[in-house]
């Protein structure tokens, strides 16, 4: 999912955090923050901590050598040099080895504070996904405007302009299907259509996205993992 | 036309 936005980033490994990764594209416009908890994993165990750096389009490569329904097994000794994973079928008949080189990222970190929040929207996944996705074919920006009857996306580009507009409903059923409107304050904030169409590249990891705007402040898209997360901070245009 | 934002502005080097 964020192999297209950054490519080498530091993987942080501990006992009580599990997993979590904190990563910034090029432009510094874009932060991700993944965390995987411990409890993710079928079994986790990291006796000391550890920093792994990844090539993420190299550790693409690895990961796509396993089959879907393999149990994968990651493994780093201390002070490691290589990543190990293994790939072994449910009847352990079969089972692939990779060692992944890891690399010394220089990156810087961010301090994120509590950010007071103006609104918060969660919507299907799959719905902020295709808007994201038409929007940017009319215009490289794209206007988020929330009032709590509505949170309208509008788009206006050389060829015309387009808006999609949701309103808060509840659906009894499929609860993931709801649209959610939290209102402290009207907002309305610009964006890059690029980056969130790098965000929308998370959407098969869950069925909601709930997004976190303030005004002239960056925007909180978060979708949740089983057991963790996955947010990116996305900084807003807006004239100086 | 508005200007594209970075994070630092907003957020601190750690």
């Amino acid at each position: 999912s964020i192999k297209d936005s950054v490519k080498l980033c530091n993987f942080n490994c501990s006992q009580s955090q599990g997993i979590t990764v904190q990563a910034i594209d090029d432009s510094r416009v874009l932060l991700i923050a993944l965390k995987i908890d411990a409890g993710s994993f079928q079994e986790f165990r990291c006796d000391k901590d550890l920093v792994l750096g990844l090539d993420l389009e190299s550790l693409s490569k690895i990961l796509k050598q396993g089959n879907n329904e393999e149990y994968l097994t990651l493994m780093a000794e201390d002070s490691p040099d290589n990543l190990m994973a293994v790939f072994e079928d449910k009847k352990k008949d079969r089972i692939s080895e990779f060692s992944l080189k890891l690399m010394d990222i220089d990156s810087d970190v961010l301090t994120i504070d509590d950010m007071e929040t103006d609104c918060t929207i969660t919507l299907p996944a799959y719905e902020f996904a295709k808007i994201a996705k038409d929007m940017k074919t009319l215009s490289e920006s794209l206007k988020i405007v929330v009032t709590k009857d509505s949170v309208k996306f509008n788009a206006e580009g050389q060829i015309g302009t387009g808006s999609v507009i949701l309103k808060p409903h509840t659906d009894m059923d499929k609860p993931e299907e709801s649209v959610k409107i939290e209102l402290n304050s009207p907002v309305a904030l610009t964006f890059g259509a690029k980056y969130l169409n790098d965000i929308v590249k998370a959407t098969s990891l869950s069925s909601t996205v709930t997004i976190k705007l303030t005004d002239k402040s960056p925007a909180l898209f978060e979708y949740k993992l089983p057991s963790g997360y996955l947010r990116y901070y996305l900084a807003p245009k807006f004239d100086d | 036309t508005q200007k594209q934002q970075t994070l630092a502005r907003f957020f601190g080097s750690q």
